[in-house]
């Protein structure tokens, strides 16, 4: 696992997260649940806890959006690149952005929601890419698991717990 | 072709190679030109850093796993840091 360089993290315990629009690919339902479970993976193997709030600035927001988006990386149409997200800070850090030109789906055909969410979440809350192939936070998209039974490598666990300590319970 | 027999300038694998390893490894500007030269261990090297890091050989060279592996979809955070 590798950090972002100053290994930037989140001075607290409870994090905030909006969902500021929704993918037409999906019931806003399935995005709100595949949110949920991907920040949960997180919190079950840290102290961290999240909760979701509906208006005003969250640590954490989340949008879809197509090409150029109000960042300095605008997305590239279907394919390469699926989303990004910054590293923990204020303003737009911490914030995850979805390309909506892709298919966001549940299951195995098109780009799981769930999984690609899991890994922009690992940069929101200071994982950088690892060089482990098995590792959530490898770079490159495989559906290599069914996401009822996803758990996070080793690798993932070191990488969040060298930031954040591991969870209480 | 100094980086791979198969590949010549202006092809489609060198414009992805070229587009990725700006993206995603930090090839700056001065670096892209290279790829019009004669010259390309500038080029060669930040290939087998991507190789080294994607968990490839370290060939150097666009051989066909390292281009099955940048068509494929990823993390639009670059593996390098800026």
């Amino acid at each position: 696992f590798s950090t972002f360089p100053g290994s930037p993290k989140w001075r607290k315990s409870h994090i905030t997260y909006r969902i500021v629009n929704y993918t037409p690919d999906l019931p806003r339902q399935s995005v709100d649940s595949a949110i949920e479970k991907a920040l949960k993976i997180w919190e079950e193997v840290t102290p961290l806890t999240f909760s979701r709030i509906f208006e005003g600035e969250a640590d954490i927001m989340i949008s879809f959006a197509v090409g150029e988006h109000g960042d300095f990386y605008p997305f590239d149409g279907p394919g390469q690149s699926l989303a990004h997200a910054y590293p923990p800070g204020p303003g737009f850090y911490g914030d995850v952005h979805f390309d909506d030109d892709e298919k966001w789906t549940l299951g195995p055909s098109g780009t799981n929601l769930f999984l690609v969410a899991a890994h922009e979440l690992g940069h929101s809350l200071g994982l950088f890419h690892s060089n482990n192939k098995e590792s959530l936070m490898y770079p490159v998209y495989r559906f290599s698991t069914s996401p009822a039974n996803f758990h996070l490598s080793h690798d993932d666990i070191e990488g969040i717990q060298s930031l954040y300590a591991p969870s209480p319970s | 072709y100094p980086l791979h027999g198969a590949v010549t300038q202006g092809h489609p694998s060198m414009d992805l190679a070229q587009q990725y390893l700006e993206k995603y490894y930090n090839l700056k500007k001065n670096e892209k030109q290279i790829f019009k030269r004669k010259d390309s261990s500038p080029v060669v090297k930040k290939i087998q850093e991507m190789q080294k890091f994607l968990g490839l050989e370290m060939t150097g060279k666009l051989d066909s796993n390292t281009m099955e592996l940048m068509h494929k979809p990823r993390c639009g955070v670059p593996d390098v840091g800026g």
